[in-house]
């Protein structure tokens, strides 16, 4: 069972066409495995990606480095997995 | 097995194997209306069941519906399920759903990519794709919403198999898309493609495989408003309303884009709560009120298809 300790979901927020275009070059980075919930489209949209543990620091540097705002939707998504895992099987029982 | 005891949860998350189990159940409990029908089979051959509810008639004009082609975006398929009921006790009581049932057939596919489902159940909850076996390649799957034969390959979709939003070797290559397709050419009369997606509360019309308007999209954008109106009457929840394309991204190969474009006008695409705290993880508790404001959408669509045939 593949596990999401310390995987994060960040909302991020662009004010311009140049942060999307930003966005759309992180979206094409495959070796940071990012998953994107809403892929980045226009400025008016928010953005939000599933990143793994591992990559949480590089994906936040990138952002700070362009100024780019961003928040955590998901702190650690394996806790909401662990919530929804115990959700279905007090429901079995 | 007492098919006439009625303990199925509405209001949690169930395995395939429930599910299934629950559509015999419905089949059973509400034989005048409700029948179980398979279209086709997925690629690891587990079965594609529909439900239909029909008061007789050959060949009616019909609503399709389906959930779930994006097996991580549960409260789809549990929505589904718990709409299936809700037509089923609702025909003979609500004059609005017996009207429409005597004119008219609906078609409900509850769980889309049953082999995606299974596999966010037993091995990665965020799978999204079909589990078939991308040729030369060590990654699985392709993203069934981007395998429709509509701009098949453009702009919004993948061609590298490791993608979530890979859209496969060619059009219809997943026998998941290809079985809809085939019920649906075969059936001929099909009058509206309604489908359930979660997550971001959004209600689309069609395009996104390209940034122009339908021709129908004055119509289009009232209905989708008028429905969106009814979702929000019971708990508040907002959807904003557009076509695909300029509400999100330009996605081409999407299943509401190929319908509309083989003359189902009422081709909508739902996207369901929430906008973020929990993603594709919605609490189990939200799966009532989730699918309880979704029928009033739904009904809104499915009252103007029948009250305005084409």
């Amino acid at each position: 069972l593949q596990t999401f300790v310390g995987h994060q979901v960040l909302r991020i927020k662009t004010r311009n066409e140049e942060e999307v275009k930003k966005l759309q070059l992180l979206e094409s980075l495959e070796h940071l495995e990012l998953d994107f919930w809403r892929n980045p489209s226009t400025p008016a949209h928010p953005v939000d990606v599933r990143v793994p543990a591992n990559n949480v620091q590089a994906v936040k540097a990138f952002l700070e480095s362009y100024g780019i705002e961003y928040s955590i939707l998901i702190e650690d998504l394996q806790v909401v997995l662990d919530q929804e895992k115990q959700d279905m099987e007090y429901n079995q029982q | 097995k007492d098919r006439s005891s009625n303990s199925f949860n509405f209001g949690a998350y169930h395995t395939l194997d429930e599910i299934y189990a629950e559509l015999d159940h419905l089949a059973s409990q509400y034989s005048n209306i409700v029948s179980k029908l398979q279209i086709g089979e997925s690629y690891e051959k587990r079965p594609l069941y529909v439900l239909k509810f029909s008061t007789g008639g050959s060949n009616r004009p019909a609503i399709w519906l389906d959930a779930g082609i994006h097996s991580r975006e549960w409260v789809t398929q549990a929505s589904a399920i718990w709409i299936a009921k809700k037509i089923a006790t609702d025909y003979g009581q609500d004059p609005s759903i017996t009207s429409l049932l005597n004119k008219m057939d609906i078609f409900l596919l509850t769980v889309s990519n049953p082999d995606g489902y299974v596999f966010t159940h037993t091995t990665n909850r965020m799978w999204r794709k079909t589990r078939s076996k991308n040729k030369g390649s060590v990654c699985f799957g392709v993203d069934p919403n981007r395998n429709w034969d509509a701009g098949f390959g453009g702009p919004g979709a993948s061609k590298n198999p490791c993608s979530d939003s890979y859209h496969g070797p060619s059009a219809n290559s997943e026998v998941e898309v290809r079985s809809v397709v085939n019920f649906i050419k075969n059936h001929g009369n099909v009058r509206a493609f309604l489908t359930l997606h979660s997550y971001s509360q959004l209600l689309m019309y069609p395009y996104g495989y390209k940034c122009t308007e339908p021709a129908d999209y004055a119509e289009l954008d009232a209905l989708g408003r008028a429905a969106a109106s009814s979702i929000r009457s019971l708990y508040g929840t907002t959807f904003t309303v557009g076509s695909i394309c300029t509400t999100i991204y330009q996605a081409s190969g999407g299943s509401i884009d190929w319908s509309y474009d083989n003359g189902i006008k009422y081709s909508f695409a739902f996207e369901l709560r929430d906008t973020g705290n929990y993603g594709f993880l919605l609490p189990a508790s939200q799966i009532i009120p989730t699918a309880e404001e979704t029928w009033l959408g739904l009904k809104k669509i499915m009252e103007h298809v029948r009250d305005s045939p084409y």
